[in-house]
């Protein structure tokens, strides 16, 4: 299982932040956790997020399957999952 | 860097550099692989405190302490997750997980674009002299994005989003992917939410040419960099046993094991193959026969591997030297580099003479070959680099990428202390600078051009530093002709070129300038379809599509890109220009016309009363009758002609403000 995780940045819509998170980071990790079915810390440790942006963009990135990114994307304020790409140097 | 400020015409005494204080107190963030922090470039003698708007930090890491940083060197992060994700844990015995660059690319490219003054520096005594970035006295922040197996999105994303949070004001990055939609771009997308800031994204624009519609990093909001080459060489002459001379190039610095002008037996790598070996041309690794090279000097062709491998093979099987013949795609563009071995790369046109003179003479063929150093006066410059990637955008057409061309063949900056300069396992020659090709180096030097006008002008946006920087650069070389390109020895266009050769004391003038706002960039997105998510992720919520009329051709932009389809006969665009000028001030408009095209320019007479005040100005292109004509009867819209080039410009007596104007039939 763990072969079939690839690296997603999902960007997500920071205004439709359930008010029962304290905040983005939280309602991520929590949302991460929902799809993966593992308690928070275990899916924390196994699927990130790795980095959560809020300056650029909004949204984070994590290691899923393509069906747990799809699943997240059911949720509401996650508007977009692209998996990672490496770039080379020019 | 010992050249190129002299070669873009910065001098001490006056014009941008003392206008700008040398960049003072601009702060740039340099995305690459790092930085080898020793290297006086970095030195902070001259430094007062760091601005206290500055909210980065000095990250710690192996072989890497906080106390690295300085008042010059202000800032270092790293970013490896995304990396760690895809492949595994790194393996900390090759690189090193801190800021610091094991490579020599993020070094390289941060001297270029700040790096400080550094008396009395070469390579093995080639392209001596005192190297210099281009903004001495901005400072700089670096964020270590690129790894072993390359930069990974997430990792970008992340610098990005550190860089623009810690206070950046303009950010360079030479790296660069597949084109992709703008939404799966992570360069397009952190350089959007960058310039939302003010930040200014300068990005190289591909090391794939001369194929036409290579070019990357295209958004508008990005700053594309080409890559051209100076005014230095680095002659390897070479002759061969008729009497007949090549020049050719060469950094190689160490002995040569015959006398000066002795003739050597010469034998070409495809008549000298191991085993039968097909690739034995390319000079590949264990295709060589020992037999056949040994003591000899051996012509290979460029390609598949590396060019330095290729003398390390050579030196493997025993052959005393080695002449690198040039691709017919790589044409008369002479990259020097630092061989293991006595070598030298000679053109496509001059590879093709020696394999003949080979053939002809088979076991008697022989050559000479010296190394004379550094030539500088050479003409003409600047020739586009063939490597250069090129227009047309395919995303989207309408806006001509790339922007802008500038210094990126046989470029000295500081290099890593961890690889010599072939990057070779079996290089252990240690240098502190090191010469590099690529518009990874025409980039961080428009990166510290731009930091230039950002001291002088710190109100300005990123678009229209862009603009001063584009509409005043040069399409002449030091002959005074169009620039040519390395290719095949035409005229360069702006499909290889942009605007121009970038020309630092005419961007601190520029007299007008064609400004964006965000909302301008957000129609343009919307003029691509973008809506509802994919909008989302750029707006972030906070900009709605304000103009459904706009179309991409009709952005702001300080060039023009038309695309005509097969039954449009005219196309009518806008612009608006800023004026930065003297307040009082009268610019007439001169167009040169691309072949085939009649363009009406409506008013053809700006007049503007007052400081920064926007006048705007409607451009109708329409094929011309001849052109409809000859269209009818098939003879144009052909391969050879789908393309066409002119310029507008707008002239007070003074400033020039030029635009290219590319039309694709």
């Amino acid at each position: 299982q763990h072969e079939d995780l690839l690296t997603y940045i999902v960007h997500a819509s920071t205004n439709q932040k359930p008010p029962v998170f304290s905040s983005t980071a939280h309602w991520y990790a929590a949302s991460i956790a929902s799809v993966t079915g593992l308690p928070l810390h275990l899916s924390l440790a196994r699927h990130g997020p790795l980095y959560t942006y809020q300056t650029v963009f909004h949204g984070f990135s994590a290691k899923l399957t393509p069906a747990q990114s799809s699943s997240l994307l059911l949720r509401p304020g996650f508007v977009l999952a692209v998996q990672d790409k490496v770039l080379q140097l020019h | 860097t010992t050249h190129t400020p002299v070669f873009l015409h910065l001098t001490p005494s006056d014009g941008v550099l003392p206008s700008s204080g040398y960049g003072h107190d601009v702060i740039v963030g340099v995305i690459d692989t790092g930085i080898w922090p020793e290297r006086p470039s970095f030195n902070d003698g001259r430094f007062d405190e760091v601005p206290s708007r500055w909210k980065g930090e000095c990250e710690e890491g192996t072989d890497f302490n906080s106390s690295f940083c300085n008042k010059k060197f202000i800032g270092a992060r790293y970013f490896y997750k995304g990396y760690e994700a895809a492949k595994g844990p790194m393996d900390e015995s090759a690189e090193s997980k801190s800021p610091r660059d094991t490579e020599g690319h993020g070094t390289h490219t941060s001297s270029t674009a700040v790096g400080d003054f550094v008396a009395n520096v070469s390579l093995f005594g080639y392209a001596s002299g005192d190297a210099r970035g281009m903004a001495m006295d901005a400072r700089l922040a670096v964020y270590k994005v690129c790894w072993e197996p390359g930069c990974y999105d997430s990792d970008i994303l992340a610098a990005f989003d550190s860089a623009v949070a810690d206070g950046v004001d303009i950010i360079s990055l030479s790296v660069g992917g597949d084109i992709v939609p703008l939404y799966k771009d992570s360069i397009a997308l952190g350089s959007y939410g960058a310039m939302e800031q003010g930040v200014l994204v300068s990005c190289s624009a591909g090391n794939s040419g001369p194929s036409a519609g290579s070019v990357r990093n295209v958004a508008p909001w990005v700053l594309t960099v080409a890559a051209s080459s100076i005014d230095r060489t680095f002659p390897a002459p070479i002759v061969l046993g008729d009497g007949s001379s090549y020049e050719g190039i060469s950094l190689y610095g160490g002995m040569s094991f015959w006398e000066e002008g002795e003739q050597l037996p010469l034998v070409y790598a495809g008549d000298a193959a191991l085993n039968g070996s097909e690739s034995a041309y390319l000079c590949e690794t264990d295709t060589l026969d020992p037999g056949l090279v040994q003591g000899k000097l051996v012509l290979c062709e460029r390609g598949s591997n590396a060019r330095v491998a290729k003398g390390y093979v050579v030196k493997a099987a025993g052959g005393m030297g080695m002449i690198l013949a040039n691709t017919f795609e790589s044409g008369a563009e002479l990259i020097a580099d630092s061989h293991l071995i006595p070598a030298a790369l000679v053109s496509f046109e001059d590879g093709v003479a020696i394999k003949k003179y080979i053939s002809s003479y088979t076991s008697n063929a022989t050559a000479s070959m010296e190394f004379k150093g550094t030539k500088l006066g050479v003409t003409p410059a600047p020739t586009m680099a063939a490597f250069s990637s090129r227009g047309p955008n395919l995303l989207p057409p309408e806006i001509l990428k790339p922007d802008i061309t500038a210094p990126g063949l046989n470029i000295l900056a500081a290099y890593t202390g961890k690889v010599g300069p072939t990057g070779l396992d079996g290089d252990d020659r240690l240098v502190d600078f090191s010469i590099m090709s690529g518009t990874s180096m025409s980039c961080p030097h428009v990166s510290g051009l731009a930091a230039l006008l950002k001291a002088v002008y710190p109100g300005w946006s990123p678009a229209a530093i862009k603009s001063a920087l584009m509409t005043t650069s040069s399409i002449l070389d030091n002959t005074g002709e169009s620039i040519k390109d390395l290719f095949d020895g035409e005229a360069a266009d702006p499909f290889a070129y942009g605007a121009g050769h970038v020309n630092p004391t005419a961007a601190l003038d520029p007299g007008l300038v064609y400004d964006l706002s965000v909302q301008d960039y957000v129609n343009f997105l919307c003029s691509l379809g973008y809506k509802d998510a994919y909008l989302q992720i750029f707006t972030k919520g906070k900009y709605e599509c304000t103009n459904e009329l706009f179309r991409a051709r009709d952005l702001n932009y300080p060039s023009f890109a038309l695309v005509f389809n097969k039954d449009e006969e005219n196309v009518t665009v806008t612009r608006s220009v800023t004026n930065v000028g003297d307040a009082n001030a009268t610019y007439t408009v001169q167009v040169v016309a691309p072949a085939g095209m009649n363009i009406t320019v409506e008013p053809e007479v700006l007049e503007f009363n007052e400081e920064n005040s926007i006048l705007n100005y409607k451009v109708k292109f329409q094929i011309s009758l001849d052109a409809q004509l000859q269209s009818l009867a098939g003879i144009i819209r052909t391969a050879s002609t789908e393309h066409a080039f002119g310029s507008l410009t707008w002239t007070d007596g003074v400033h020039k403000v030029r635009s290219p104007i590319a039309i694709t039939y």
